[in-house]
């Protein structure tokens, strides 16, 4: 696993996110599902704990962009770049952002919302990208069946370097 | 005939397509070359092999089918290298 340079992380263990749009490809109910579940793969293995707002500021924003979307780094259409998402910090730190281009779906027909945004979420806590072919982090998509996903320990040592352990 | 045989502009374009992927994803300078540049170095090659070591391809710094291959899969658009 890495981090990003000088490790940023938040400071403050209640995070709140907001989901800004949706994208036509899903149902809301299940773009919701998929981002509540990409959370809590990683509360599950920190202190860290999700709440979702639904108007005003919020330390995570999320987003469905299709090419500029007013961040300097335009998406580039269907494949290749399929999201990003910003290391903890103010204003835009810690949002992620999803290509409207690609094809999001809740299972492996297309891009597996749950699966990227649990990947993206880990950047918005402070993970960078690993080297690790089996980890979360590995920067490439990887189809796998998300029914009972258990996240990898390399990502489990990675995000617990930031933020520790759970409180029991 | 052709200007250029089929498989030459296929490696073009592959080339053009893995410069741009080293510039965003591996911080390729293709434009404004350090002053102080060694004599031997060549920017795609170091970034290239750089690029292969993360992967865990074998590092040759050319660019071949597996290189290539990973370079065309679907990824997140997050440097893999420090800022």
């Amino acid at each position: 696993f890495s981090t990003f340079p000088g490790s940023p992380r938040w400071t403050k263990t209640d995070l709140k996110y907001r989901i800004l749009n949706y994208t036509p490809d899903m149902e809301p109910a299940d773009v919701d599902e998929a981002i509540e579940k990409a959370w809590n793969v990683w509360s599950s293995v920190t202190p860290l704990k999700f709440t979702r707002v639904y108007e005003g500021d919020a330390d995570i924003m999320i987003s469905f962009e299709a090419g500029f979307h007013g961040d300097f780094f335009p998406f580039d259409g269907m494949g290749n770049t399929l999201a990003h998402a910003y290391a903890p910090g103010e204003g835009i730190g810690g949002d992620a952002h999803f290509d409207e281009d690609e094809y999001w779906t809740k299972d492996l027909k297309g891009y597996n919302l749950f699966l990227v945004a649990a990947h993206e979420f880990g950047h918005s806590l402070g993970l960078s990208h690993s080297n690790d072919f089996g980890s979360l982090m590995y920067p490439s998509y990887k189809p796998m069946d998300t029914r009972n996903y258990r996240l990898p320990q390399d990502d489990v040592d990675g995000i617990q370097t930031l933020y520790g352990p759970p409180i029991s | 005939f052709p200007l250029a045989p089929e498989t030459e502009k296929e490696n073009e374009e592959d080339m053009q397509f893995a410069k741009k992927y080293l510039e965003k994803y591996y911080k390729l300078k293709t434009e404004a070359e350090p002053i102080f540049k060694t004599k031997n170095s060549k920017p795609i090659t170091d970034k290239i092999r750089e690029m292969q070591e993360f992967f865990g391809l074998k590092v040759t710094g050319e660019l071949d089918s597996n290189t290539l291959e990973v370079m065309k899969q679907p990824r997140c658009g997050i440097p893999d290298v420090g800022q």
